[in-house]
């Protein structure tokens, strides 16, 4: 990261949205905004009060093209979406979208609260980061909607400048049990282990079977207590091992023990220091070479001579033609690749090098219906699986079919 | 062939001098005179663009370099603020 001191002076900062752009609707553009500074002030001292008049520390507009007496211009569609100017009076802080964009709330075109979230850190007085995994990347292109957007190097610089969190208001991390059918659920990570894959979730984890279909949902501390929740990727390797990584660190596992002297630093597996953490691994079984990938890079290491192979890191799109930007989990299943991002999951033939199919990630959890948030409210803290979820839906609408029969042959006799 | 191949390289070349300038703080001569200083110019500020990337570090316009230079980014600069 890179930061121009000395920021701003004081830590009750104010933003005014000068205009509206008429891709989205006011309410949604307001969120975006609320939601991009939230990331930043969850992390710092900061606190952001909204004014509709007068002069904000934070001015934020919708312009096209060269615009007022702002010294940078922007381009019309695509190429520059937004600029934002360090912490300072005039100019300082403001921050500018290009309006020939398409802005959007999470769908086609450019997500607003992603691109101003980026925006927002020069108004902080961050500069861009040549960590390919940070919001402060230049081209935006590790950014997923899906998942939280500060990399541990945007939080590092950001608190550079302000400090963490004052501790008294530290809030208590509150803890969410996902669930196997819902519509929106992501994966920190998969594996295969023998016979069986895992899906791992914050603290929990859930495992099906190749032969039988059921599926089991666990905390990952009841089978290895001194694993740490949210990893960040994880892959079985061909010694009958499993590799857990979180951050630049990671673990070896064998059956359910976690092996002695880890975690170890994942530079010992030959990344450069530039790499602050695995998104995803896999191990393809047949060349027995496992991918990592890291934003939009992919290494390849050789099991067998336990070395990186030279020539890498390469596109994960040269590599894996079909499969764009960042991924968040991927595992082989049945001499097919599966590469899951958000709530979406890729099929991918290795051998054909295409993607053969488009699936929702929790497929593999044989969801007859999407949950809604209606039916979770009242199981909410109880840990279950999948299985759970739908025998709940089955019982629920065999007790109104059974009440329609009774009352009709009431009515009948 | 060899006219469209000569346009493409100048279009190329063009966008990656607006590139460079525009967030490397890329400064040419515009004299005939100097064209050799300025192309070891522009070489160092692809160097340094490639670096800060994570592109393999060769100071010439390869595909990856002008790809990245093609992608959707923010509009400030990555050096020289």
């Amino acid at each position: 990261y890179g930061y121009t001191l000395p920021g701003w002076r004081k830590h009750n900062l104010t933003y005014r949205i000068m205009n509206y752009t008429p891709d989205m609707a006011r309410a949604d553009v307001d969120e975006a905004i609320q939601k991009a500074l939230e990331i930043w002030s969850k992390v710092t001292p900061l606190i952001f009060t909204k004014v509709s008049k007068g002069i904000a520390d934070i001015m934020i507009a919708f312009r096209t093209r060269v615009h007022g007496l702002c010294p940078r211009y922007f381009d019309g569609p695509l190429g520059l979406l937004g600029h934002a100017f360090p912490p300072g009076a005039g100019l300082g802080g403001d921050t500018h979208f290009d309006e020939d964009e398409n802005w959007t709330k999470d769908g086609e075109g450019f997500s607003l609260f992603l691109v101003a979230a980026h925006e927002f850190g020069h108004s902080l007085g961050l500069s861009h980061s040549s960590d390919q995994t940070a919001l402060m990347f230049p081209n935006y292109v590790s950014l997923d909607p899906s998942k939280y957007p500060l990399s541990q190097d945007d939080i590092s610089g950001i608190q550079s400048i302000y400090g963490g969190l004052p501790k008294a208001s530290a809030k208590p991390t509150e803890t969410i049990v996902p669930h196997a059918c819902d519509p929106d659920l992501s994966f920190d990570a998969i594996t295969t282990f023998r016979r069986e894959v895992m899906f791992f979730k914050g603290r929990y984890l859930w495992r099906i079977y190749y032969d039988i279909t059921n599926i089991e949902f666990e905390l990952i501390a009841s089978f290895w207590p001194s694993l740490p929740a949210n990893i960040q990727a994880a892959y079985e390797n061909p010694k009958d091992k499993i590799l857990i990584f979180k951050d630049d660190n990671f673990w070896v596992i064998r059956g359910y023990a976690v092996l002695p002297d880890y975690p170890k630093s994942i530079y010992a597996l030959g990344f450069p220091r530039y790499v602050k953490k695995i998104d995803a691994a896999v191990c393809d079984k047949n060349t027995r070479k496992t991918h990592f990938f890291v934003g939009i890079w992919c290494w390849r290491y050789d099991e067998m001579t336990q070395t990186m192979d030279k020539g890498y890191p390469q596109r994960v799109i040269k590599h894996f033609p079909g499969i764009g930007l960042r991924v968040d989990a991927a595992f082989q299943y049945k001499g097919f690749f599966y590469f899951s991002r958000g709530s979406k999951q890729f099929e991918y033939d290795p051998k054909a090098k295409n993607i053969t199919r488009t699936l929702k990630t929790n497929t593999w959890f044989q969801c007859k219906e999407p949950l809604n948030s209606s039916s979770d409210f009242g199981i909410k803290e109880k840990v279950h699986s999948g299985g759970v979820e739908v025998s709940y839906h089955k019982s629920l609408n065999l007790l109104l079919f059974t009440i329609v029969l009774l009352l009709k042959l009431n009515s009948m006799y | 062939f060899p006219t469209d191949q000569r346009m493409d390289n100048e279009e190329n070349m063009q966008l990656a001098q607006a590139y460079l300038n525009q967030f490397y703080s890329l400064e040419i001569e515009g004299s005939h005179l100097v064209q050799s200083r300025n192309r070891s110019l522009i070489a160092g500020k692809i160097r340094e663009m490639q670096a800060f990337f994570g592109l393999t570090v060769t100071g010439k316009l390869d595909s990856n370099t002008l790809e990245i230079m093609k992608k959707p980014r923010c509009g400030v600069p990555d050096v020289g603020q």
